[in-house]
């Protein structure tokens, strides 16, 4: 997380840490079974092996010797999910995560909502994003940092969003593409972004005092800074795929 | 000669004349011995006789015998003015026997050719017990009873007596009379006539287990007794009357006992009387009623079915629990309950208690609990309140539900509900939230 501040505890009790082959990860507890994470981060590895994936949660400090990860029981991407080994397509860009045993919540562990059908996202609405992921100290230093961190983010209207991105593609080849399975969320001023090992991770955004998970931390063109935003996958567009993946397991 | 092998004599026959319906030649001497078997008679029944008619049948004649008595010498025809005709009358022989003889002339009239005989017979059965007694002052055919067979007659003695060996006479015999029957009439050998002398007579009522026998004399009571400083005694005639378990009673004089309830099923009855003396006997009518078992008694929280005023052998009760409540017997839970009066005036099973049923633990909830708003021990009516653990779950529906332990012995809810509710996790309200106040 780039400009943003470090959770207290039980502040965001549905974040996921997950450490697969080493890398970090987000993910994003929505029932007592099941974790949702991005699909990049767990596609193209034996993740249900517990060697290659471990699952934390109800954490916000990553503090060696009091670690205990819960198992996963199997990984479901999203079929349609088809990043190659060029890792430019971020469409439909989830994953859920079975879990074996179930978990008992508390105030540290709870689960995110989802989106209510006919969701809509609206421009401006201040989000919260948070991760395990680099942040940066000052002189643009990134660094990993061990504390749950958070930042308030608005979304940003898809149009603009797009706008940002044609202009970076005339610099750069290899920038992905924006589809209405995004949506985009920063400022245009910078300094405030999610960031790598925040990927899979929630933005949430809240109703009437429930917060529901709108986007699952998913790509951008470097972070926090200036002119480009964060994209995430729209969790609004894959509700019947959630709910027969859930069902169906 | 040789000797035919003895047959069956035949129950019914037909005879003709020789030649007959064709006219029978002259110089005839023919003879037929009928016979039917014992007990019965013959009757036989001419279908048409047409013989040379002639006064006194003195030329051409039909005689008809029975143990050489004429009982009938006929001839002439149906219309013949002289001669003598049967007729359609039958002939009955007085036994099992009837002879037949015909016997012809050398001469028969020109003018008419008479075709002789045609006749039936059949056996008939003697009715020998309708014989009048015999005028001579010999013995009639049976001394008491006589019963009329087919072909023959069976004699029979009343009670107390039994049919001696020549089948015919009785001779006083009155030991070894078993009444079983529920109810029945007994009676001194000869009642209400004097007995032979020496009289000893057993009857014995044994009735089935779970029967009382009470013993009822008729008012025709007379037993010969004996005066004494002390009263009347039963010295030389007397009937015993003996109950197990209870002292003899010898019962005799003028005056009938009134009613005997023996609370037995078996009463033995010892009849006696001596050379001297003269006792005309004594009837009784006996009945039996079935044994009384006590009252079964109630059941707390129970009722007893159904409420009789008297409980008899065999009569069954039932116990069912009321509602909420379950039958226990030494331990163990019936199904259902019923006991029986027994031939000994006893339950055959003790009444069994009605306790109340307990709808055990009720189902645990997953990330909830139960509460017990009343009741106790899981008990019939007792209620329980599920609640989930809040904040992080919830009630599914929201609303906190009771559960209450009835009869079927399942908690339900006041929807009926039998299955326990279910908590579904709170989503995205975290306990504590981030906060911001800096501008």
């Amino acid at each position: 997380i780039i400009g943003g501040s470090e959770a207290p505890e039980n502040t965001i009790p549905w974040q996921v840490l997950l450490s697969v082959q080493g890398d970090r990860g987000g993910g994003m507890v929505i029932g007592d079974r099941w974790i949702m994470t991005a699909a990049h981060v767990v596609k193209h590895k034996e993740v249900a092996s517990n060697d290659v994936i471990q699952i934390y949660m109800g954490l916000t400090e990553i503090k060696t010797g009091s670690l205990s990860p819960v198992f996963a029981a199997s990984v479901h991407v999203h079929p349609d999910y088809n990043n190659l080994d060029d890792a430019l397509d971020y469409n439909n860009d989830i994953a859920l995560i079975k879990l074996q045993d179930p978990i008992t919540f508390n105030s540290s562990i709870m689960p995110v909502c989802l989106p209510a059908e006919g969701a809509t996202y609206v421009t401006g609405m201040m989000g919260l994003v948070s991760g395990f992921g680099v942040t940066e100290a000052a002189g643009n230093t990134r660094i990993l940092t061990n504390k749950l961190k958070y930042v308030h983010l608005p979304v940003v209207e898809q149009e603009t969003c797009s706008n940002s991105i044609t202009l970076l593609k005339r610099t750069k080849s290899d920038v992905p593409s924006l589809t209405n399975n995004m949506f985009c969320a920063g400022v245009p001023e910078g300094k405030k972004d999610s960031c790598q090992g925040d990927s899979g991770g929630p933005f949430t955004l809240s109703e009437d005092g429930r917060f529901w998970a709108a986007g699952i931390v998913s790509w951008g063109v470097n972070c926090g800074q200036k002119g480009t935003y964060g994209v995430y996958t729209r969790v609004a567009n894959y509700l019947d795929w959630i709910n027969k993946t859930m069902q169906e397991n | 000669c040789w000797r035919l092998p003895d047959s069956e004599p035949l129950m019914y026959g037909e005879v003709q004349s020789p030649q007959y319906p064709q006219p029978y030649p002259p110089n005839l001497q023919e003879q037929w011995d009928l016979s039917v078997p014992e007990g019965y008679q013959i009757r036989i029944t001419f279908t048409h006789l047409d013989i040379e008619a002639s006064a006194g049948c003195h030329y051409d004649a039909l005689t008809v015998l029975y143990d050489g008595k004429v009982l009938g010498k006929f001839c002439g025809h149906e219309n013949s003015a002289d001669g003598h005709h049967p007729g359609n009358h039958p002939i009955l022989s007085p036994g099992n026997r009837l002879t037949l003889i015909f016997l012809t002339d050398d001469n028969n009239p020109e003018r008419h050719q008479n075709v002789g005989f045609s006749a039936q017979y059949q056996a008939i059965d003697i009715d020998e017990c309708s014989a009048p007694e015999p005028g001579d002052g010999s013995d009639p055919l049976c001394s008491q009873i006589c019963l009329n067979t087919l072909g023959s007659y069976l004699c029979s003695c009343h009670h107390g007596f039994e049919l001696r060996s020549d089948q015919r006479t009785c001779v006083l015999s009155c030991g070894g009379g078993i009444f079983d029957e529920p109810e029945g009439h007994l009676f001194s050998p000869g009642y209400p006539n004097p007995p032979p002398h020496a009289v000893s007579c057993q009857y014995i009522i044994s009735v089935e287990n779970g029967f009382t026998v009470s013993l009822n004399f008729t008012d025709n009571f007379h037993i010969e007794s004996v005066d004494t400083l002390q009263g009347p005694v039963c010295l030389h005639h007397w009937l015993q009357v003996t109950i197990p378990n209870r002292e003899p009673m010898k019962l005799c004089g003028g005056t009938r006992p009134g009613l005997i309830v023996t609370n037995s099923n078996t009463v033995t009855l010892d009849y006696h009387t001596d050379n001297d003396g003269q006792s005309n006997g004594w009837s009784l009518d006996y009945s039996t009623n079935r044994v009384r078992c006590p009252f079964p008694g109630n059941v707390a929280k129970g009722r007893v079915t159904p409420i009789l005023t008297e409980y008899l052998y065999r009569d069954y009760v039932y116990v069912r629990c009321e509602q909420g409540y379950k039958l226990m017997m030494d331990g163990q839970e019936l199904d259902s309950f019923s006991t029986m009066c027994q031939s000994n005036a006893q339950w055959h099973l003790p009444l069994p208690e009605c306790h109340i049923i307990d709808c055990g633990e009720p189902e645990p909830l997953l990330n909830g609990g139960v509460t017990f708003m009343s009741g106790f021990q899981n008990q019939y009516l007792s209620v329980v309140q599920y609640h989930c653990n809040e904040p992080f779950y919830s009630l599914l529906g929201g609303v906190n539900v009771s559960f209450t332990c009835e009869a079927d012995r399942k908690w339900r809810s006041n929807n009926d509900i039998v299955v326990s509710p279910t908590c579904i996790p709170v989503c995205g309200q975290p306990t504590k939230h981030i906060s911001a106040y800096q501008r």
